[in-house]
Formats: C-alpha cells, structure tokens, sequence
C-alpha cells in the first residue's frame, strides 16, 4: 500500500471523529480504497468509512490487506502532523507495522512514524442499500447544535419527519423541548439549507449520547444526511470529498 | 421506558 494524501488533516479529523466510539479497527485497503467498519462496544452504533482511492493522490494498493489499528495510537501519530502537511501511507503485503510520512509543503521537515499493527478478529455487517422514507440534509452544525441543546433535557430524543417538517423532541426531569426544521432554500447561503425528501411520515426514538458522538465529525463536512425509514438503524452521513464518506449508523430504541 | 436494540438485529454478520 502506498497512498498520499493532499491533507493530513482529513485523517486526522475523521479519526478523532471516530476515537471515542471504536478503539481497534482494521483498516480494509484494496484497489479502491481504505475502508473501515466497526461498532461500538455495547453494538448499538456502528462507524462505516470509506476513502476512496480517488482522494488519494496517488493510490495503490498491489494486494488486499487488513491494518489493524488502534485509533488511540494512530491519534498520537497524527498529532504530529501539522493539517498542511502532506500524509502518505505505506505498508507492505504482510506488513507488521504501517508507515506514515508527514511532508510539509512549506518546508523541506519530513516526519516518519511506525504504528505497530495488531491482529483484529472483527465481523464484518451486511448493509444493505436502503430506500429510507425519510431522507433530510442539513447544516451539519445545526444538527450538533440540536442534539447539545436535547441532551441537557434528556437521553433520548425522538425524530419525526414529516411533510410539515422535521421534530426532534425530548422529554425530561425538568420538562419537554422540542426542535422542528422545516425544507429551507437560502440561495445567498446553501450551505444553511434544509432539504427534507419525504416517501412516507416516519418517527424513531434514538439515544442522544450516540448522536452527540457522531456529530465530532461535524468539521468533516458542511452538512450532514440523516435517513430514516421504520425499524432500520437511523444512517447518519457526512459526505467528502471524491465519494468519500463517514457514516454513522444508530439502532433506534422501541417501546414495550 | 423504551428500550435499545442493537445494530445486530438489523444487520448480518458476513
């Protein structure tokens, strides 16, 4: 393997997006790119990452290979990197170690780090493509936002989308709120759009402190995808660069 | 009080 990536800071962000959740996790690599899937520990959320060879520049990978990391120790690494700096990737075919180079562009400073690898027993879940019935893209921050605000209310919050709009709604110990957001097109500014894609009215409770972990990832991406369709995991998605993309996917809670 | 399922009931391990 041997991948090069314009910013280190990418790696970066999405791993410290990630930390909190999952601690050991291969790193999948082939020919079209670096892929991740793990679950957290009590199985309720599970993280989906792909980079896609395309946001390499370049790529290649001769053989299939499982890095087994520990995102704890592979943050320390990248704490060392400066965002600017360029980050290439390197491991052999039956590597014992992964290699990182940080290069600035600035600068004639080159920096190299070994992580050492750690065999992963890890299952690997089908997901399968999902026609969700509730799709809604929105500013990324004013999802962190909603889901700060709930958690001082509550543990869970139910989110119902209908054609009115989207609710998120908590109660607590010390009494109710509720958010709704409606579609909203700004031209001035698209990046506060508020698009809701409706096939049919779905509402599902989920676990704030899941949410609030997910939502790390804010810096990735401008805005963030949730879909929502009745008794499947809640997808939230943060898109970028090159169909490259961080997803989060939460099991709702039920009733009795 | 609603309870929480995990991600396995929903999807199969490969």
């Amino acid at each position: 393997l041997e991948a090069r990536l314009e910013q280190a800071n990418l790696l970066k962000k999405v791993v410290d997006a990630i930390k909190d959740l999952v601690q050991d996790c291969n790193f999948d690599c082939n020919d079209s790119g670096i892929a991740l899937q793990a679950m957290d520990n009590s199985h309720v959320a599970l993280v989906s990452m792909m980079l896609k060879a395309e946001s390499f520049s370049p790529f290649r990978c001769d053989r299939n290979i499982a890095l087994g990391i520990n995102l704890s120790s592979l943050m320390k690494v990248l704490r060392c990197a400066q965002n600017e700096d360029i980050l290439t990737l390197k491991a052999d075919d039956a590597p014992d170690v992964v290699n990182l180079v940080f290069e600035s562009s600035e600068s004639d400073r080159l920096s190299e780090y070994d992580i050492k690898l750690m065999d992963i027993d890890q299952e690997h879940l089908g997901i399968p493509e999902t026609e969700y019935s509730a799709t809604i893209s929105m500013p990324a921050a004013e999802f962190q936002r909603i889901c700060r605000d709930l958690i001082a209310l509550s543990e869970s919050v139910a989110i119902e989308a209908t054609k009115e709009g989207v609710k998120f709604s908590c109660s607590g110990d010390i009494g109710n709120g509720a958010v709704t957001l409606r579609s909203h097109t700004n031209v001035e500014k698209p990046e506060l759009n508020v698009d809701i894609a409706l096939s049919e009215p779905v509402a599902l409770t989920f676990s704030l402190k899941y949410l609030v972990n997910f939502c790390k990832a804010s810096g990735l991406s401008g805005t963030v995808k949730l879909c929502l369709s009745s008794e499947v995991p809640l997808l939230v998605e943060y898109t970028l660069a090159s169909n490259s993309y961080l997803r989060f996917y939460l099991a709702p809670k039920i009733g009795d | 009080q609603a309870s929480q399922i995990t991600i396995l009931v929903y999807y199969r391990a490969q």
